[in-house]
């Protein structure tokens, strides 16, 4: 369902050349639960962002649901990304004026969507991820965490086929943090939904089925769980 | 060197109060390095900001190097602050016009200190946090991880006397979180520097000499280490 194929990612700085990422061969199956490991600066959220059409590649080709990304118009690609992907990103990117369910309905509301069909989703999510207390706060108002947290129930909200998580129990404590991974797991689960992950902690990796271990934009190692 | 008596934060929002802490009684001596966790939400970043006189409590005192903080003007309490503590923001607070030497050396420029002379110093905590290839780099040219060692870099040029760090490994992998750990160890042991650092990392709170538990506004546990 993502295919990555030759990738390469490079800057420009003056005279100098970053190789953010290295040709990098990639496939995730659908249903499939990766998560993405290595040290600061090697290149995971180069990748996502890549995956996830949000970001063109230098090199290689990305192929997303069937459609190779580079030949598909801006407005396309919008539209293959908004239809299939939820993006948690390692910052946030909360919109500061909208309350914290405001921006967990903001996905519904730019697909058209109205809000109020979508109530008892909105609760229950916002139940799952432990923020009912909280949801009319702006992220201004919330603890980092919380705000983890908003990112990643609007990126669940739409039920995308793909989700995308950069570092999404970077803030949270262990006991929060393995609550949101079990909600991760059960999303997958029924929704059959294919999840990509990039985390530093290898308590949330452990959820994985595979974990792919990039070091200086290159993948160097694979490891896969088989316990069933 | 730090006291915090009686201290309470309150949020009203609306109909609806938000006890962010309740009654918090802490004593820091200098030289000490104290842990603070809890669940997200529980208060750590409200405590660390008001320690550091960034925000001003509901009720109750704050003494800083023998100050009582309320009992400052605003600008005698800008220079105490200015003059004794680095601030390690949990989501950095970088000048993003600014490359990441620049970030770093900004308090040493608003303290009217002449860059020329800090160059020695500038190149070890660039190399200490590994960023010596990075240094020209904006915020938005830095991953995650070299954005957060930029702000603790920038909170240790200064050799402030207390270092309030929220959850500075948040953003790295193990091994550098462990050089990051060191590096702030050595600036304690070398400095007689007095750390308090807000974790959600076990093996973080680890190299503390004391941690100090919160849960929903209090303070529900201390920890001490007593290997010496
Ligand atoms: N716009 C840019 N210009 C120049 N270099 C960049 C740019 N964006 C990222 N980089 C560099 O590319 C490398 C990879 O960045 P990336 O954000 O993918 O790392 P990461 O693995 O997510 O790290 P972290 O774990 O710290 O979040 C980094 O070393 C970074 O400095
Ligand atoms: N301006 C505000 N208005 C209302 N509530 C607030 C405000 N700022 C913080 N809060 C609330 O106060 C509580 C404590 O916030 P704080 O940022 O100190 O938590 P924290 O322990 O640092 O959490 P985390 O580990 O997630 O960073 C949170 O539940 C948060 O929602
Ligand atoms: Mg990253
Ligand atoms: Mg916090």
């Amino acid at each position: 369902v993502l295919n990555a194929e030759g990738l390469r990612k490079e800057y420009r700085m003056g005279q100098h050349l970053v190789q953010a990422l290295r040709e990098i061969r990639l496939t995730i199956d659908e249903g499939e639960f990766v998560a993405i490991m290595g040290p600061s600066g090697s290149g995971k959220s180069t990748l996502l962002h890549l995956l996830g059409g949000l970001d063109q590649p230098t090199d290689g080709e990305i192929t997303l649901v069937g459609k190779q990304v580079s030949r598909l118009s801006d407005k396309q690609a919008t539209l293959v990304r908004r239809r299939n992907i939820g993006f948690v990103f390692q910052f946030f990117n909360l919109l500061p004026t909208l309350s914290a369910e405001e921006n967990i309905l903001l996905p519904l509301i730019i697909d058209g969507k109205r809000p109020k069909a979508f109530r008892a989703r909105l609760d229950e999510i916002l139940d799952r991820v432990g923020l009912q207390d909280r949801r009319t706060h702006r992220p201004d108002q919330l603890s980092g965490g919380e705000q983890q947290r908003v990112a990643l129930a609007r990126a669940l909200i739409t039920k995308p086929a793909i989700l995308l998580a950069d570092e999404p129990t970077g803030n949270l404590d262990t006991q929060t943090g393995t609550a949101i991974m079990r909600l991760l797991q059960d999303s997958a689960r029924e929704l059959r939904q294919t999840i990509v992950m990039v985390t530093h902690d290898p308590r949330a990796a452990a959820f994985a089925d595979r974990v792919v271990l990039l070091r200086d934009g290159s993948i160097v190692e694979e490891l896969v769980f088989d316990l069933e």
